[in-house]
């Protein structure tokens, strides 16, 4: 049904079996392809579809992730999510992405809880060529940010990336201990967390949206990245949190290596969800 | 709760008349959307619902005095089922060491998962030894070795950047340590990396575990059918094992898995203790799909 423009029960069937499978969900596949029956006529129904998707996903105008000249300095940036969706390796890429995009970047092992978190975020900071900032396993995440933040501010660093434990959304003990380090952040440095980036697993199926909207109650998030694209999954539950809780897509992680993080691209994107 | 909503439906469409197939059609309908929402795979919900269709059919839903509960209980039923019906544990060798090989994506749970089998499986007399086989991951030995120290049992690494060697020794030294079971953490891959996947296969003809067990996130939606499909394509696993199920994950991914590989899942991990983990329950795991 590539080019056509009005589809055949059968044919809205199969649309909305691919969106499924992509994990758009339920509701939101109903919604996009109601859009669709009911859109502009003289377009195809899948450019009606590709249309509404990217209108979606375009919901936040701060879709754009600074990356380089910053004038606020040093940038701040924490990171969260939940277990194993890639914050740490992330952190060591976004720190490569920005090195050499000119800043001096400088990490923050606020992971004080996980085995190996420190050291696993230490061998990154030196893979990159950045400064870093640790504890003993045990110490409490906030004052961790806290050393760096202050680090950050005497020895001229462009930009302070907060690495943080995994948890999942739905312990509060865990969200309190988020809100905790943000607001350990804030009063520190005015305007700080210039950035708070939600990491989301594009494996993950609808818990993505739960996940996305207990975080954004907790503490304000200013964009998200999605990992682990170079899989097989599609990440459609984007949509979703895209139209209810309108945060931008900033990063997309697409594998292990130091350069596997780009940009997120919404018309890639979507043209990944259609197959 | 389902029940809430099938005596619902039911009770308004008998308020219509006489129940018909159209309304266990519509009742299927809504089955098919919650165990969607549940992140059941859509081809294994579409088999899932006709089998239930089918099943309140010749089950005279429509005769019965509680529709509504006689539906609930034909899909819990059918879920429970489908899942497994009883528990099935780790199989232990009688002649040891026993050799258990955890593989999977990235960050779905393995290398926590591995400690927290040596904790399940250790018992007085009883000698267990993690081995670690990610050689990529930054500090991912070290992430093994704390958790051995934790758990308080042997831990085996070796410098080398063949993962099948590595493996082999482990077991060499299983032996010479009168080791009961050797637990063999592998790094995550992706199902479609072909050179990954074929290290593990590797692995699994130089070492021939009793157990290959996949670790797979609680939380995965679509792509377990796809996880479940190459995983079960390249190696012959013995069972599955869903983490991060102290979450609101629905879990639904639980049945594709059971489905596609056809083994059962054994134990589900419940918290990042190392003594969060249960065994696998096709009642009480049928009851979280179905909220
Ligand atoms: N294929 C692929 N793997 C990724 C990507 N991002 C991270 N990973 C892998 O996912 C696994 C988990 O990554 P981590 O960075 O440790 O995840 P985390 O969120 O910090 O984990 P916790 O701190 O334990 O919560 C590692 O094996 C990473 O190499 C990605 O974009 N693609
Ligand atoms: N809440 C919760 N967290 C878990 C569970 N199992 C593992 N984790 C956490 O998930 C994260 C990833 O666990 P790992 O054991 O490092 O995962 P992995 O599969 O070995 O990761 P890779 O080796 O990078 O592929 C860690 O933060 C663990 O503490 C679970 O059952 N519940
Ligand atoms: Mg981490
Ligand atoms: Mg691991």
């Amino acid at each position: 049904f590539t080019g056509k423009k009005a589809l055949s029960a059968s044919e809205y069937g199969e649309l909305e079996e691919l969106l499924l499978l992509a994990d758009v969900g339920p509701r939101a596949a109903e919604k996009l392809l109601g859009s669709v029956k009911n859109g502009d006529q003289e377009l195809t129904a899948i450019e009606r579809l590709k249309r509404e998707m990217l209108a979606i996903l375009a919901a936040n105008s701060n879709c754009k992730l600074q990356i380089a000249n910053f004038s606020d300095k040093p940038q701040v940036w924490l990171i969260a999510g939940v277990n194993g969706s890639g914050k740490t390796t992330t952190i060591g890429k976004l720190g490569n992405m920005l090195t050499a995009n000119g800043s001096k970047v400088m990490l923050a092992a606020a992971d004080t809880y996980r085995a190996a978190a420190i050291e696993q975020l230490e061998l990154w900071s030196k893979k990159i060529g950045a400064g870093f900032v640790g504890s003993a396993p045990g110490a409490d995440p906030a004052s961790v940010a806290f050393d760096a933040v202050s680090a950050a501010m005497s020895q001229k660093t462009d930009v302070l990336l907060i690495d943080t434990a995994g948890r999942l959304h739905t312990q509060k003990h865990l969200r309190d201990e988020l809100v905790k380090v943000h607001s350990t952040i804030a009063k520190k440095m005015p305007g700080a967390p210039h950035q708070t980036l939600l990491v989301l697993d594009a494996t993950t199926g609808q818990n993505a949206l739960s996940q996305a909207r207990l975080f954004s109650e907790a503490i304000p998030i200013s964009g998200i990245v999605l990992t682990k694209l170079d899989g097989t999954a599609k990440g459609g539950i984007m949509l979703a949190i895209a139209q209810e809780l309108k945060l931008p897509v900033v990063l997309a992680g697409v594998g292990e290596g130091v350069g596997d993080l780009k940009v997120f691209d919404a018309e890639e994107f979507v043209e990944g969800v259609l197959g | 709760s389902l029940t809430e909503k099938f005596t619902g439906l039911f009770k308004d469409l008998s308020g219509q008349g006489k129940l018909s197939e159209a309304n266990i059609k519509e009742a299927s309908a809504r089955v098919r959307r919650a165990l969607l929402e549940a992140d059941v795979n859509y081809k294994v919900v579409k088999d899932f619902a006709a089998a239930v269709e089918a099943r309140a059919l010749g089950e005279d839903v429509l005769t019965s005095i509680t529709p509504g509960q006689k539906f609930v209980k034909i899909v819990y039923d059918q879920m429970v089922e489908t899942l497994g019906s009883v528990n099935q544990p780790l199989a232990l060798s009688p002649q040891p060491p026993t050799v258990i090989m955890v593989c999977g994506l990235q960050g779905s749970g393995k290398t926590t998962t591995c400690a927290k089998l040596a904790k399940h499986l250790s018992k007085p007399g009883r000698r267990i030894m993690l081995a670690a086989a990610d050689i990529y991951r930054p500090a991912a030995v070290q992430q093994l070795e704390i958790l051995s120290k934790q758990v308080g049992c042997d831990f085996f690494k070796l410098d080398s950047t063949d993962v099948a060697q590595i493996c082999q020794e482990a077991k060499q030294e299983a032996v010479k340590k009168l080791i009961d079971v050797l637990i063999l953490d592998t790094a995550g891959r992706l199902h479609i990396d072909t050179e990954m996947m074929a290290e593990l296969e590797r692995v699994q003809k130089t070492v021939k575990p009793q157990e290959i067990l996949l670790v797979v996130d609680g939380m995965t939606g679509q792509d377990a059918v796809n996880i479940a499909t190459e995983f079960s394509k390249a190696l012959p696993l013995s069972g599955v094992i869903m983490t991060k199920l102290d979450g609101d994950a629905r879990g639904g991914a639980a049945l594709s898995l059971k489905v596609i590989s056809g083994q059962p899942i054994k134990f589900i991990g419940v918290g990042e203790k190392l003594s969060a983990l249960e065994e696998f329950h096709p009642s009480r795991v049928a009851s979280r799909i179905l909220g």
